[in-house]
C-alpha cells in the first residue's frame, strides 16, 4: 500500500543519511 | 469534411463539459449529504486528499532517486582519491626515507573503511 | 495519438465519476462511516510520514553538498601530493 511504500522510502532515506554522515566523519579522520 | 470535423469537435467539447457538470453535481450532493464536522471529512474530500498524497509521494520519490545516485558516485570518487593519495604518500615516504608518524588506530580503521 | 489522448482524458473523467458515484451512498451506513473515518486517519498518517520523508530528503541534499565539498578538497590534497612528488 501507499503507506508501506512511504515508510520503506523513509527508512531507506534515513539509512542513507546515517551512512553518509559516518562516511564523512571517516573521511575527515583520514584528511587530518 | 471541415464541417464534420467542427461538428465532432463540438460534440467532444459538449461531452467534456457534461462530464464536468456531472462530477460537480455529484460532489455537491455528497457534500450536502455529509456536512463535514470536526474530524469527519466527506468522501469527496478524502478522495481528493488521497490523490494528493499519491502525487506527493511520486514527487518525493522522483527527488530522492537522483540524489541517492549522486551520493553513491561522490562517495566512490572520494574513496578512489583517498586511496590514490595514500599510495602516493607511501611512495613519497620510500623515496625520501622520511619516517611519518604511524597511523593511529582511528586512522587505520578509517583507512580500512574507505578501502 | 491526439485522439488517444482525448479518449484517455474522457475515460479518466468517467472513471472519476464512477468513483464518486460509488462514494455517494457511503456514510449512510454506520459501518461504512467508520471505514470513512479510518481512511481519513490513514491519510493523515501518510501525510505525517511524507512530511518526515521530505525533511529526510532535504537533509540528504545537504549531506550531498557536504560530500561534494569534501571530494573537491580531497582532490586538491591529491594534486598537492602529486606536485610534491
Amino acid at each position: 500500500t501507499l503507506k508501506d511504500d512511504v515508510s520503506i522510502l523513509l527508512d531507506k532515506a534515513r539509512l542513507e543519511n546515517e551512512e553518509s554522515m559516518s562516511f564523512i566523519k571517516t573521511t575527515k579522520v583520514m584528511m587530518k | 469534411m471541415e464541417a464534420e470535423v467542427d461538428k465532432l469537435e463540438l460534440m467532444f467539447q459538449k461531452a467534456d463539459s457534461d462530464l464536468d457538470y456531472i462530477q460537480y453535481r455529484l460532489e455537491y450532493e455528497i457534500k450536502t449529504n455529509h456536512p463535514e464536522s470536526a474530524g469527519e471529512k466527506n468522501p469527496v474530500t478524502l478522495l481528493k486528499e488521497m490523490s494528493a498524497i499519491k502525487s506527493r509521494y511520486q514527487t518525493l520519490y522522483a527527488r530522492f532517486k537522483p540524489i541517492a545516485a549522486e551520493q553513491k558516485e561522490t562517495k566512490n570518487r572520494i574513496c578512489a582519491t583517498m586511496n590514490k593519495t595514500m599510495t602516493m604518500i607511501q611512495e613519497l615516504q620510500k623515496q625520501t626515507d622520511l619516517e611519518l608518524s604511524p597511523l593511529t588506530e582511528e586512522e587505520k580503521t578509517a583507512a580500512e573503511q574507505l578501502k | 495519438s491526439e485522439l488517444e489522448q482525448l479518449c484517455c482524458h474522457v475515460n479518466e473523467k468517467i472513471g472519476n465519476i464512477r468513483k464518486t458515484l460509488s462514494l455517494r451512498n457511503l456514510g449512510q451506513e454506520p459501518t461504512l462511516k467508520n471505514v470513512l473515518n479510518k481512511i481519513g486517519g490513514e491519510i493523515f498518517a501518510v501525510n505525517e510520514l511524507l512530511n518526515k520523508l521530505e525533511l529526510e530528503i532535504q537533509y540528504q541534499e545537504q549531506t550531498n553538498s557536504s560530500l561534494k565539498e569534501l571530494c573537491a578538497s580531497l582532490e586538491e590534497d591529491y594534486k598537492d601530493v602529486e606536485h610534491l612528488k
